[in-house]
């Protein structure tokens, strides 16, 4: 793959798994092959997908080794990407993967056969910097940091860019910052903007210049199953993750 | 104390720390004792407080046994509730207390000594149902469970509910619903609205009559350190969680 991208924040409801979904569904649409690795026992992003009752195998299984990565890749109907479905079973691994050699090293492995046959892996993490995360972290060639525009949201980012660091230094050297993407913003209220121009200011190169504006369509999509592209095809927050899709592919690596 | 609320729900951004933060402000306002424990690594809710660089003892040292409860304890200056803090080393705690005997009990074993001297204690909980989570499960008489009204937190309370019959039946059979807290609400969107009717019509009983609009101010506040009572104490909002405050009072164990 060009790309396998780690859509991180430890932050609980920046954006993750919807920046996750449209992207990759923004670029099924312009003819990449992708797959979508869903790693959140909430199983937000397979259900966003239209998935809602998976049966295993799942990435539970791929991830304890109980099945082939291959066996549990299931299309999205109407989409055009491939999904690794979650399952709350995920929740379990954390737990049954802190004793076991190379813990860290799981999804890498489940990812590595997969990769040739895409060009973009996404892999949608949890709202935390656990052992599942570290995993996304040491698959991942780069990761995307969807960021909303509020303070408590802003805190975490120092914490985040630390482990970054660390797993750079100990596990996955080759490990980058594609970019950050600030999410949710609503730009009448004044503290959106203060923290847009915050993140700038500290991360004046990494900041993606497409911003996602607060869009009441990106809400409703899950709730029916369907990506942005399918809910509301001509709206401003369907145009906003192409765009950001766009910016996304002229910075990563050559194809 | 006549309830220790626990502030859970493991889909991430829905309002716990705002909740469990301003409620604390606002019985402590009423003349109530108050104790905030602050569960989560990110530390929000402690940094909300106003406390920014903790240094130990913190709820860290006190959930390893490395010191008594009491010592980690501080008041939080102009807000009238005590805060027991969290700093990033929490998130150790999940990986390091899961070969521990009772590892369900230890906050259950902090809270004990500390319960005589409050009216009220309230853990704030990291978006997840793992270790910690469970941990203020157990120590907890009763829930709170703030729920956003957009699809993907509605998909997680399923989940949530049979995690709370797990507990119930299994580490502590007094745990019961206080209520469920509708926040962030944007009543000019028909998703916000639809999502409201639906958890009314399958938690008739147990959805607080009062509804937390989503206001600005509410995201101001931490960057102010600094609750929404002294941020902006004439706001909807503030008057919101005053009046959740009561209901909560209604419906808590006698005093
Ligand atoms: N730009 C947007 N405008 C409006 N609502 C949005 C936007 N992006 C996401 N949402 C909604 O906000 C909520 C949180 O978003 P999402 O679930 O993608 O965040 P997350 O970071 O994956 O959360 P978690 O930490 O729980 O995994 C969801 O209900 C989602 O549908
Ligand atoms: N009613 C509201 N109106 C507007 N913004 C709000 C409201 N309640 C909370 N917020 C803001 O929304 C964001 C998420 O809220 P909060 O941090 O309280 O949720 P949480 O469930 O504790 O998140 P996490 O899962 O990460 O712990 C924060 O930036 C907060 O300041
Ligand atoms: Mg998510
Ligand atoms: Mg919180």
């Amino acid at each position: 793959a060009r790309e396998t991208v780690a859509v991180v924040n430890q932050k609980g409801g920046v954006g993750k798994t919807t920046t996750a979904l449209s992207l990759a569904a923004a670029l099924a649409r312009a003819g990449e092959r992708v797959l979508l690795v869903d790693l959140d026992p909430q199983a937000n992003a397979t259900s966003a997908a239209g998935l809602r009752a998976v049966r295993p195998p799942s990435l539970y299984e791929a991830l304890t080794g109980a099945a082939e990565a291959a066996a549990c890749v299931r299309p999205v109907p109407d989409e055009g990407f491939d999904l690794l479905p979650a399952t709350a079973a995920l929740a379990g691994a954390e737990v049954e993967l802190a004793p076991v050699i190379a813990r860290e090293r799981r999804l890498e492995g489940v990812c590595a056969p997969l990769a040739a046959g895409y060009d973009w892996l996404f892999v949608d993490c949890p709202p935390s910097l656990g052992i599942l995360t570290v995993n996304a972290l040491t698959a991942a060639s780069g990761v995307v940091v969807p960021v909303q525009c509020e303070y408590l949201p802003l805190e975490g980012l120092t914490q985040l860019m630390g482990t970054l660091d660390l797993v750079r230094a100990t596990l996955n050297p080759r490990l980058r910052v594609l970019g950050l993407a600030l999410t949710m913003l609503d730009s009448r209220t004044r503290l959106a903007r203060e923290v847009a121009a915050d993140v700038h200011r500290h991360f004046p190169d990494q900041t993606f210049a497409t911003v996602i504006p607060r869009a009441v369509s990106l809400a409703e999509a899950p709730s029916h199953g369907r990506t942005i592209f399918r809910h509301r095809p001509d709206s401003r927050a369907a145009s906003a993750y192409r765009r950001l899709a766009e910016e996304l592919t002229a910075r990563a690596g050559a194809p």
